[in-house]
């Protein structure tokens, strides 16, 4: 089902993205 | 004959996205729509919420609650949030806003302007997922309705690419 696999592909790239945000590193300078 | 491909869903504009995601820290000040937004309030409120250490109680008493409709306050209110946010990205994040992502406040206090409206908001949304409680604030906008997270992701995308450091 085309819809389900770009629903799938859009929830992954959301996941990534807001999981790669969680480990980045805080933005102080320190 | 080509197949037909699916149409993305629509995508809500910057601001009431981004209003959607304000709505997620319940404020004591509405936040449903442009015009009650416009007076600052309520995004001071969300400020003090993602760092009350750095928006503590002695700068969110500087925000008057008591704005109604004349445009002097709710002007001073906006410049205050405006300051406070650059103020948040030079000495706590070590950054420094780009020109073109800083909003025109007058073009909010005058005619609600929505478009200028989604840059101070994008600017809030910078300083949620860069404080310290960024977790906290990246898990509940990974909550909210995909369309929305789309938005929100490109907002934060935007900024970082326009970060100055």
């Amino acid at each position: 089902d085309p819809n389900m696999k770009a629903g799938a592909t859009s929830e992954g790239v959301l996941a990534n993205f807001f999981n790669s945000l969680l480990s980045k590193k805080t933005g102080s300078p320190g | 004959m080509e197949e037909a491909q699916p149409l993305p869903p629509p995508e809500l504009p910057l601001c009431d996205s981004l209003i959607i995601w304000l709505q997620t820290f319940k404020t004591a000040s509405p936040c449903q729509d442009v015009k009650q937004l416009t007076n600052g309030v309520t995004m001071a409120q969300v400020l003090h919420q993602i760092d009350v250490g750095w928006f503590n109680e002695s700068w969110l008493s500087r925000i008057k609650e008591d704005v109604g409709d004349n445009w002097r306050i709710k002007a001073s209110n906006l410049k205050k949030v405006l300051q406070g946010i650059m103020s948040y990205y030079h000495e706590f994040l070590g950054q420094q806003i780009s020109e073109e992502l800083i909003p025109d406040l007058n073009q909010i206090t005058e005619c609600s302007n929505s478009v200028e409206l989604g840059r101070l908001l994008q600017l809030i949304l910078g300083c949620a997922v860069n404080c310290e409680k960024k977790q906290e604030h990246i898990k509940n906008i990974m909550t909210l309705e995909e369309s929305v997270q789309h938005v929100v992701m490109t907002a934060i995308q935007e900024l970082m690419s326009k970060e100055i450091v």
